[in-house]
C-alpha cells in the first residue's frame, strides 16, 4: 500500500511545492505509481504540471467534502505517468467550511483510503499555515512528513513551531506521525549565512536531514511557467540533478530502488 | 491620524515581512512616528528586531481579544524610535478562536482605534494566508494593502486569488479597502525570467506598482538573525538603499517628506 508523504512548513516559499511536484515527478518518470495531492489553495501544485486551475470542476475540495470518489476526481499524465489530485479556488473556502463538521481533521485520510492499493507513493502538498487543511495533510500521511527548510534565518525560526504542531497532533490525533526528513533547499554553498543556517539544522534534526543539500537554481523556478517538472523541463541542470539525487535517497530510505 | 497598512499575500516567502520591517525602520529613524504590527503566527517581524518571541508575555494576540488595551502591549526600541505590537506563540490558536466571535473580523481595527492619533505610520505583517488574521489585517488598513510580489512565476499565480479576496473585503466588509501600491522584491535582472515576471506585474497593476525594485540582496536575508532592520545592519548595501528609496516613494506619494 502507498507511502502517504506530506510537505509541510507554516512558513511560506520554503520550497514544498518544488519538492513535491519534482520528487513526484522523478519517481513517476522512473515507473513508481505516483500521486500529487494539491492541497493548497493557491494550486501552486496543479499549475506547475500546466493545469490552469480555473479550469478544474472538481478535485482536492471535492474530496475533502465527500462529494465524489476520489477515485473520479484524479487527472493523470500518461507522458510523465504521474496522478494528480487538482486544487481550485474553492479550497480557498475549506478551512472556514470544515471547521464545524465532525472529523474534521480526518476528511482528507478517509478520501484517500479507498485509492491506498493503486499507488507507490502520495505526496501531499501543503499550504504555509498550520490550519484546517495542513492539519488534514497531517493525519493522512501515514509515512510521515517531508519538511523543506530554506537555508535562510526566518525559516529556522519557525521550525520550533512547526514541531510544536506535530507533537500536538501526535498527541491528540495520529500517534505514528513521524518526520520522513527534512530538506535543505535554496542552498548557496558561497554565502556564510547558509552555511551557518545548515549547521544549525543538521544540530536540531540529526540524521533525520537528507544528504542531498537543494541548490538555489533559476531553472527550479523557471520550470513551472512552462508547466513542467524539473525532470522533463531541465533535468541536467543543477536543480533537476539535485531532484534526482533526492529521489534516489528517498527510494533507499525506503528499502526501495 | 495614522496611515494603517497591511503587508498581504497569501503566497509565502514573498517578502511581507522583510518589506514590514524594512519600510518601518526607515520611516522611525527619519522621525515619523511608527507602529509595527505582527500579526503572524511565526513572529518573524518580532524576531527581525531582535525580540525573542517565547519571551513574549502579550501582544497582538491579547489586543485581538481585547484583554488589555492596545497602548499597553506595545514595546519600544528608543535607538530606532520605533513600536512594536509583538506576536506571540498564542497567535497560533487565534484563526480557530475567532471563527465564533461577534465581528470577528473587525476585531484588529476596533483594537487600534485608540491608538490611530499616536502615529504617522501603523504598518501590519500578515501571514501567508486568507484565513480570519488576514482579513483582520484587510479590515484594519485604513490607508490600503501593500502587496510585495517575488519576481517569480509562482509568485503571480496568486494574484488573481488575492484580488478575487481584495473584492469580496470590498463589498462585505471596507468598501474603502484599496491598493497602496506593489513591491516587486527580489529581483534579479540578470535572468530572463525576472524580466518577464516584472513586465507581467507591470500589464496587471499599472501605476499601482512601485518604481522601486528591491533587488534579491543576501544583506537583508542576514539582518534579520541580528535582530537588525537593514537600516542599522547594512544602509549601504544594495537592498539597505533599495528600501530608503521605498520608504522614500511612499512618503513622496502619500504626500510626506
Ligand atoms: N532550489 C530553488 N532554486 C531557485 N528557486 C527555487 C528553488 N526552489 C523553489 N524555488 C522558487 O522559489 C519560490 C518558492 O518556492 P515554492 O513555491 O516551491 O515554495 P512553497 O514553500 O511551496 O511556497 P508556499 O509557502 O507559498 O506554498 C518559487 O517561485 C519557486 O519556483
Ligand atoms: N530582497 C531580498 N533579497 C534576498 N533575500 C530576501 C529578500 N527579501 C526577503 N528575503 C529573504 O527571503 C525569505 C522570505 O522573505 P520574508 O520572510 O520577508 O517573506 P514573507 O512573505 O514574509 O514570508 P511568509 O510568507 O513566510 O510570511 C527570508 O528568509 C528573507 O530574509
Ligand atoms: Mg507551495
Ligand atoms: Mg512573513
Amino acid at each position: 500500500s502507498a507511502r502517504v508523504y506530506a510537505l509541510v512548513n507554516q512558513k511560506g516559499g520554503v520550497g514544498k511545492t518544488t519538492t513535491a511536484v519534482n520528487l513526484s515527478a522523478y519517481l513517476a518518470q522512473w515507473g513508481y505509481r505516483v500521486l500529487l495531492v494539491d492541497l493548497d489553495p493557491q494550486a501552486n501544485a496543479t499549475s506547475s504540471l500546466g493545469v490552469e486551475k480555473f479550469h478544474v470542476q472538481q478535485g482536492t475540495y471535492e474530496a475533502l467534502i465527500g462529494a465524489a470518489p476520489v477515485g473520479t476526481l484524479l487527472l493523470r499524465n500518461p507522458k510523465w505517468n504521474l496522478h494528480l489530485l487538482p486544487a481550485s479556488p474553492h479550497l480557498a473556502g475549506a478551512e472556514v467550511e470544515l471547521v464545524g463538521e465532525l472529523a474534521r481533521e480526518t476528511k482528507l485520510r478517509r478520501a484517500l483510503q479507498p485509492v491506498l492499493e493503486r499507488f507507490d507513493y502520495i505526496f501531499i502538498d501543503c499550504p504555509p499555515s498550520l490550519g484546517l487543511l495542513t492539519l488534514n495533510g497531517l493525519v493522512a500521511a501515514t509515512g510521515g512528513v517531508i519538511i523543506p527548510v530554506q537555508a535562510e534565518y526566518l525559516a529556522l525560526e519557525g521550525l520550533s513551531l512547526l514541531m510544536q504542531t506535530l507533537r500536538r497532533v501526535q498527541s491528540a490525533l495520529e500517534p505514528n506521525l513521524d518526520i520522513r526528513g527534512v530538506v535543505i533547499t535554496m542552498y548557496d554553498g558561497r554565502t556564510r549565512l547558509a552555511n551557518d543556517v545548515v549547521r544549525e539544522i543538521r544540530d536540531f534534526f540529526g540524521d533525520k536531514v537528507f544528504r542531498t543539500l537543494i541548490p538555489r537554481s533559476v531553472r527550479l523556478a523557471e520550470a513551472p511557467s512552462h508547466g513542467l517538472p524539473i525532470s522533463v523541463y531541465a533535468p541536467r541542470s543543477l536543480g533537476g540533478r539535485a531532484y534526482a539525487m533526492l529521489a534516489r535517497e528517498l527510494l533507499e530510505g525506503d528499502g526501495l530502488s
